[in-house]
C-alpha cells in the first residue's frame, strides 16, 4: 500500500507513450530467406549440385534491449548508449548471422575431375545483434 | 552510402569473364573498377569465379568429364547431401572431400592374352594437380563401371596394380622402372560399380606429393563357366572401360566443415542469452532499474 501512494499514478493516456519504448521495433533484427539458382550466375557449368542455395540473410534494427533476445554481449548495449547519448557518429548495433551451416558442393574442375566438398560457414541460421 | 534496401555488396557476386558479367543481373555486379573486390571474396567464391575466370581468359574450353564418373559422383552427392545441398549427418565418415580422377589418355596399352584369361591391363595415368596441400589421404579406391545390361552370372576377378615411376627422360610413356605388385581378389555380382580399395598402394605416393600416378592395372576374372566363350568375349567388352581414381580426402582449410569440429564448436560456445552483469547496471544507472522494472511489467504483459 505504502508503494502506491509513493509511485505517482500514471494519467492513462501517458500509458502507451509509457510503454512505446519498450516496444521492439517493428522490422526488427531477424534472418531472412534468399534462394538462388547458380543457373542465375551462370555458374552452372562447373556447379553440377545443388542446383538452388539458400544463404539466408540477416537484417532488421537492432532493439535497445538486446541481451536476452539476441545473446549480444554487453558491449552491445554500451555501444547502443554510446550512440543515443554520448555520440550518434558512432554506429548503432548491425544485425549479423550468429551462426552458420554448411553446405555441399559437386564441381567439375578445370582439368576435368570432379570434386565433392563440404563448405563451412555457407548458410546463416541465426541472427544476432553486434 | 549505401541506403538500406539496397542489396548488400557482399551478396554472392561471382567475378566472372566479360561475357558473363554483362548478362548477370545488375544487383549481383560488382561496382565498377573493384577488380580488388576479387581479393576480398571467401575462398569458395574466389575459386568458383577463379574457375569462371581461368576457362574465359585462357581460352581453354573447359574439359568436360566422363559421363560414367559424373553419374558415379551425382550418386556419392545424393548419398551424402540433401537436396538443399546440407551434408547429411554420416558418423562413419570424416572425410569432406572426394575427388575423382579419369586416366589421362596418351599412356594406355591395351592388350587382352586369350590364353590366360586375361580380360586386359592397360596403363593409367593419372594427374593429381588438384589435390591441395591441405588435403590429408584418407582413402583411394580404382572405380570399374560394368554394363550390367548383359546378363552375368557371378564370377570372381584378380586384379595385379604395378605402378611405374615417372621417368622424365621417355616423351610420353615412362619406362617401368620398378613396380609393386598387388593382388586382390572380389567377386562381382552385377554391380555397376566395382570399387577397388588401393588405399595402402597410394598412401606413400601421395603422402610424398607425388603429381603424376603411373600405375598397370591387371585383370584376369574367373568366369562363372569358363567354357561358355560367348560370355568371356561379352565381358572382355564390358571390362575394357578404364577405371577411375577415387581419393577420400579431408581437407583441413579453414572454409572447408570439419563436423566433429562443428559438434565441438556447438557444445563449446551455443549461443545462449548472457545473464546481465553487474557492469550493465551501474552503468545505466536508474535507468536500468526503470527498464527491469519495466521489462517485468512487459514480461507479465506478453
Amino acid at each position: 500500500e505504502e508503494n502506491l501512494k509513493e509511485a505517482p499514478a500514471t494519467p492513462p493516456q501517458n500509458l502507451s507513450e509509457y510503454f512505446k519504448q519498450f516496444l521492439f521495433p517493428q522490422n526488427e533484427c531477424e534472418l531472412h530467406s534468399f534462394r538462388l539458382s547458380f543457373s542465375q550466375l551462370k555458374w552452372d557449368k562447373w556447379i553440377i549440385a545443388p542446383h538452388r542455395y539458400s544463404p539466408q540473410y540477416c537484417k532488421g534494427d537492432c532493439p535497445r534491449v538486446v541481451g536476452h533476445r539476441y545473446g549480444s554481449p554487453v558491449h552491445t548495449m554500451v555501444q547502443n548508449i554510446i550512440y543515443e547519448k554520448l555520440d550518434s557518429s558512432v554506429p548503432r548495433p548491425s544485425c549479423v548471422p550468429a551462426e552458420y551451416s554448411p553446405l555441399s558442393v559437386l564441381t567439375i574442375e578445370p582439368d576435368g575431375s570432379i570434386v565433392y566438398k563440404e563448405y563451412e560457414d555457407m548458410i546463416a541460421t541465426k541472427c544476432t545483434c553486434r | 552510402p549505401r541506403s538500406e534496401d539496397r542489396a548488400a555488396p557482399d551478396k554472392p557476386s561471382g567475378l566472372l569473364g566479360a561475357p558473363e558479367l554483362s548478362e548477370l543481373h545488375p544487383l549481383l555486379r560488382l561496382p565498377q573498377g573493384v577488380s580488388r573486390g576479387y581479393a576480398l571474396l571467401p575462398p569458395l567464391l574466389k575459386v568458383l569465379s577463379d574457375q569462371g575466370r581461368q576457362s574465359w581468359e585462357s581460352g581453354t574450353p573447359r574439359l568436360q568429364p566422363d559421363s560414367r564418373a559424373l553419374r558415379y559422383m551425382k550418386r556419392l552427392y545424393k548419398m551424402y547431401a540433401t537436396k538443399e545441398g546440407i551434408p547429411k549427418a554420416h558418423k562413419s565418415h570424416l572425410y569432406n572431400t572426394v575427388r575423382l580422377f579419369t586416366p589421362c589418355s596418351e599412356c594406355q596399352h591395351r592388350h587382352r592374352d586369350l590364353v590366360t584369361g586375361d580380360l586386359h591391363s592397360v596403363d593409367l595415368l593419372f594427374n593429381l594437380d588438384r589435390v591441395t596441400a591441405l588435403e590429408h589421404l584418407l582413402k583411394s579406391v580404382l572405380l570399374y563401371s560394368f554394363d550390367t545390361s548383359v546378363p552375368t552370372s557371378s564370377f570372381m576377378c584378380t586384379c595385379h596394380l604395378s605402378v611405374k615411376e615417372h621417368d622424365f627422360s621417355s616423351q610420353v610413356c615412362p619406362s617401368v622402372s620398378h613396380s609393386v605388385a598387388l593382388s586382390l581378389h572380389f567377386e562381382v555380382r552385377k554391380r555397376k560399380w566395382v570399387e577397388i580399395d588401393v588405399t595402402s598402394f597410394l598412401q606413400p605416393l601421395i603422402a610424398t606429393n607425388r603429381r603424376n600416378i603411373h600405375m598397370a592395372v591387371n585383370f584376369t576374372c574367373i568366369l562363372g563357366n569358363p567354357q561358355d566363350n560367348t560370355k568371356q568375349d561379352n565381358l572382355i567388352n564390358m571390362a575394357l572401360v578404364p577405371p577411375s581414381l577415387l581419393l577420400y580426402l579431408n581437407d583441413t582449410s579453414e572454409q572447408a566443415y570439419h563436423r566433429w569440429n562443428s559438434l565441438r564448436h556447438r557444445r563449446k560456445s551455443p549461443v545462449q542469452p548472457k545473464q546481465r552483469n553487474s557492469l550493465f547496471a551501474d552503468v545505466t544507472g536508474d535507468e536500468g532499474r526503470e527498464k527491469t522494472q519495466g521489462k517485468r511489467a512487459s514480461r507479465h504483459r506478453r
